[in-house]
């Protein structure tokens, strides 16, 4: 464990936390989108199924929970308790468009053909690709209120931490996990462009993020 | 090189 990985880790729950109690706060969930939650869900169901075959430590078996519990109270108040606010119109990306091409690139490229290895595989792929539908919905909508932003940064930071925890991973341990790096990177240069409109104007700010 | 069994990262 790394300052990094752990700091990396800590974004990611603070983001979760913030959309879970955006939501259920305002009790409401519009400008949110439910397809990106329920990815999301896949994503830490898909890879936490060694939750029950492989202890690894205590922090890393409680953040799973974590996680698990969390992403599935969200996606359970966006579809059911807060589902009149859902904006399905506007939450209109193609997942199946992801899903599928996930599905195959996971059976083709991975470090072992077994269930798990390939469960994991496709969580990895599912992950760099789970947030293009809110950030669709954004563009769609044309804004996004603030909090939804500083959801969108601290994900965004996670991500970029996970990056320098890989590289000090390598630099330290001599570890290299290509099928995440490649994945991350990819993930993370989706962060981009959010990051710089956030930077250029929520920061300023100007409270609610508005694309030109 | 990476043991791919021991996926220690969340």
């Amino acid at each position: 464990m790394n300052i990094f990985r752990l700091s990396g880790d800590v974004c990611h729950l603070v983001a979760i936390i913030i959309l879970f109690l955006k939501i259920w706060r305002s009790k409401s969930c519009a400008g949110i989108s439910g397809k990106s939650q329920l990815l999301f869900a896949l994503v830490f169901t898909t890879r936490y199924l060694d939750l029950f075959t492989a202890f690894i430590s205590i922090y890393n078996t409680v953040m799973k929970v974590v996680f698990l519990v969390l992403a599935y109270a969200t996606v359970s108040l966006i579809y059911f308790r807060f589902r009149k606010s859902y904006d399905s119109e506007s939450d209109s990306f193609r997942v199946e468009f992801l899903l599928v091409p996930v599905a195959g690139l996971s059976f083709l490229e991975n470090y072992s053909f077994t269930p798990l290895e390939i469960l994991w595989t496709f969580s990895i792929y599912l992950e760099s690709v789970a947030i293009l539908p809110q950030l669709f919905m954004i563009t769609k909508t044309g804004e996004a209120e603030s909090i939804t932003t500083h959801y969108l940064f601290f994900l965004g930071l996670y991500r970029t931490l996970y990056l320098a925890n890989w590289v000090w991973r390598y630099h330290e341990e001599g570890f290299f996990d290509q099928i995440a790096v490649v994945s991350g990177v990819v993930q993370t240069i989706f962060y981009c462009d959010f990051f710089y409109l956030y930077f250029t104007r929520v920061l300023r700010g100007s409270g609610k993020m508005t694309l030109p | 090189s990476i043991d791919p069994a021991r996926h220690d990262e969340l």
